[in-house]
């Protein structure tokens, strides 16, 4: 799964995510990257997530749309929304991570598995980041 | 002006050791031209939603990521594509799920929010939508790669989808 979250000069924030899904599915098995809300979503002002991992628990957590709300609710800062909202999925038994960014275009990323490929640049810092995890 | 970007390659059981010091460079490459091309369109005080949808393209056309060309097999031996899109400021979004034919899933996905007033169309009716809107299509072959396809032959040994120790997760 591939995925991105940006905020542009204007202000709104947008997320995308895509996916080939998992090696040998069946039964036309979705996870949860096309799913507004569990996989990808965003909204001004709160925040931007895209998630990769064990589909079915990000679904039934509904992560992406858990961590805006937990800003939005809760006033808890990006990165403590997406710890919060990865754990709160490990601890239904689910794997994997995801990339959030907040009205202020900090990204934030959160992992309960061991590994992740991300990058980052911005108008601050116009020096791409690549990190592996 | 102020904007950020940032982006995943998919996430799964990494051990450093594994991966080679030129793998290492390969997917820093392919992560590096998705951050310029989203970097091209904010740049221009382009719309986050340009710029998500063109940082995905190049990952979708890198083999080396799970989604587009390099994209996990189904027990099939078929690939089902997925993808969503979603503005922050109108709340408007756009998903296909088990799409066969599109080139770059993501257009598919935004071509749901900008052309329908739907969210999410899956199966041949998002085949059939993405033909209608003209989207690039390929033939089903173009999505596979020999790494995947050896992936679904050790998968059907055991019946585990976690094969790839690179990319456990979708």
């Amino acid at each position: 799964t591939v995925g991105a979250v940006a905020l542009d000069s204007d202000g709104h924030l947008a997320a995308a995510t895509s996916t080939g899904g998992l090696t040998g599915k069946q039964w036309g098995r979705i996870g949860d990257s096309p799913l507004i809300g569990a996989g990808t979503y965003a909204r001004d002002g709160d925040c931007a997530v895209s998630a990769t991992g064990t589909g079915e628990y990000f679904i039934r957590d509904s992560a992406a749309r858990q961590v805006c709300d937990r800003v939005r609710w809760n006033h808890e800062g990006i990165e403590q929304a997406a710890y919060d909202t990865i754990m709160s999925v490990g601890s239904i038994g689910g794997d994997g991570g995801l990339i959030a960014m907040g009205a202020d275009g900090k990204p934030a990323f959160a992992i309960n598995d061991l590994g992740m490929y991300r990058g980052t640049i911005s108008s601050d810092s116009p020096v791409i980041q690549t990190a592996i995890y | 002006k102020h904007w950020s970007l940032a982006i995943h390659g998919g996430a799964g059981v990494i051990d450093r050791g594994d991966l080679t010091r030129a793998k290492d460079a390969a997917y820093r490459a392919g992560l590096a031209e998705a951050l310029k091309a989203g970097q091209a369109v904010l740049d221009k005080g382009g719309s986050s939603l340009d710029a998500v949808e063109a940082a995905l393209k190049p990952l979708e056309d890198n083999p080396l990521f799970n989604a587009g060309k390099g994209a996990a097999i189904a027990a099939d031996g078929k690939t089902y594509l997925d993808a969503a899109i979603m503005d922050g400021g109108t709340m408007k979004a756009g998903a296909v799920a088990s799409i066969t034919r599109t080139k770059n899933p993501i257009m598919a996905a935004r071509a749901v929010m900008d052309k329908t007033r739907h969210v999410f169309l899956a199966g041949e009716g998002a085949d059939a939508f993405s033909l209608q809107q003209g989207l690039e299509q390929v033939d089903p072959s173009y999505f596979h790669t020999p790494e995947r396809e050896q992936m679904l032959v050790d998968w059907k040994k055991d019946h585990t989808a976690m094969i790839n120790p690179t990319h456990m997760y979708g």
